[in-house]
């Protein structure tokens, strides 16, 4: 069963089994299983949202620093619940207009694909 | 506890004293840094023959005396990776980003106290030691040798070694000829 | 001596700094 990595994340971070709750300033938690061809979905239900809190979410190699977002550099793309920007290096581009928030549930597909 | 039911007891002894010595130094600590608050007076800021400004023992300072604390904003590392190349990018000088461990940084640049005037040296009279209070870590300055009256007190920054080079202008004998 | 570095502000101890949700971006459109 895919479960929030209990290693691979940001120590900040509490994660149990499926669940995840950040504080404070960005940190990253990866899942436990990854894939490297072919194509996947993942989905979430975005629980929580205190005032003025954002998340971000998406695909992350390994080599992401966890002391940051996701889409903070090369090796990840990210999805903002604030205005639904997409970020890839630190950048962000308009995406999906007016973004997501709590009680939502969230979609992330990622298409590699196999012979490439 | 399990490594404990393997200690023979003369190291549990020696084990227990060591933590409680420990526990005994962070609470002298604690109540010094209290006492930082008022000792202030010992220095004053001014023009420094090293670089730029610095700050001058105003009285002699004893061996291992705290002398300030080092105070600015405490940061993320990777936010204090951003500051640095926004810093360098708006030409501000030598940064003034004092690291405290892997995770995080205090950044004097903007907000902070006189401290960040504090000059390096190769052979400082000085050094700048990471305390732990109430689960906070902060900086102190202390007093490595006996300090005259006059004395511009310098510690070691200990930068990292770097390609591009920032020139040490400490001009002590065993200068290390840079910063990083 | 707040004068000889650009907006200045003293503190009398360490502040912990509060991070802006775009803190990590370069650009926002």
């Amino acid at each position: 069963t895919v479960i929030v990595s209990p290693n691979d994340r940001a120590y900040q971070l509490h994660a149990s089994g499926q669940k995840i709750t950040g504080f404070e300033g960005y940190a990253m938690a990866r899942a436990s299983h990854g894939v490297s061809k072919g194509t996947w979905y993942f989905e979430v239900n975005f629980d929580d949202q205190p005032e003025e809190s954002h998340i971000r979410i998406g695909w992350s190699q390994t080599h992401a620093a966890l002391q940051a977002c996701v889409g903070y550099s090369k090796f990840s793309y990210g999805w903002r619940s604030k205005h639904g920007t997409k970020f890839h290096e630190a950048k962000g581009k308009k995406y999906h207009f007016g973004g997501f928030k709590q009680g939502d549930t969230l979609g992330c597909l990622i298409h590699l694909p196999v012979d490439k | 506890a399990m490594r404990h039911q393997h200690l023979a007891n003369k190291d549990m002894r020696l084990l227990q004293r060591r933590l409680l010595t420990s526990l005994g130094d962070a609470s002298n600590d604690f109540f010094k840094i209290n006492q930082l608050k008022f000792r202030k007076k010992m220095i004053k800021f001014a023009r420094s023959r090293i670089h730029g400004w610095g700050l001058y023992a105003m009285e002699t300072i004893a061996q291992d005396e705290m002398i300030v604390e080092y105070i600015g904003q405490t940061i993320r590392s990777l936010v204090a990776d951003e500051r640095e190349k926004a810093y360098e990018r708006r030409g501000i000088g030598s940064s003034y980003l004092f690291r405290i461990d892997e995770n995080s940084v205090i950044d004097a640049t903007k907000r902070g106290n006189f401290a960040r005037f504090i000059n390096h040296s190769c052979q400082p009279n000085c050094y700048a030691k990471v305390l732990t209070i109430e689960g906070e870590k902060r900086i102190v300055i202390y007093s490595r040798s006996v300090i005259n009256k006059g004395e511009e007190i310098t510690y070691d920054y200990k930068f990292p070694i770097e390609d591009d080079k920032i020139d040490c202008l400490c001009g002590a004998k065993a200068c290390r000829g840079y910063l990083n | 001596w707040s004068a000889f570095a650009p907006e200045f502000q003293e503190l009398e101890e360490n502040e912990k700094y509060v991070e802006k949700e775009g803190e990590f971006d370069m650009e926002d459109e």
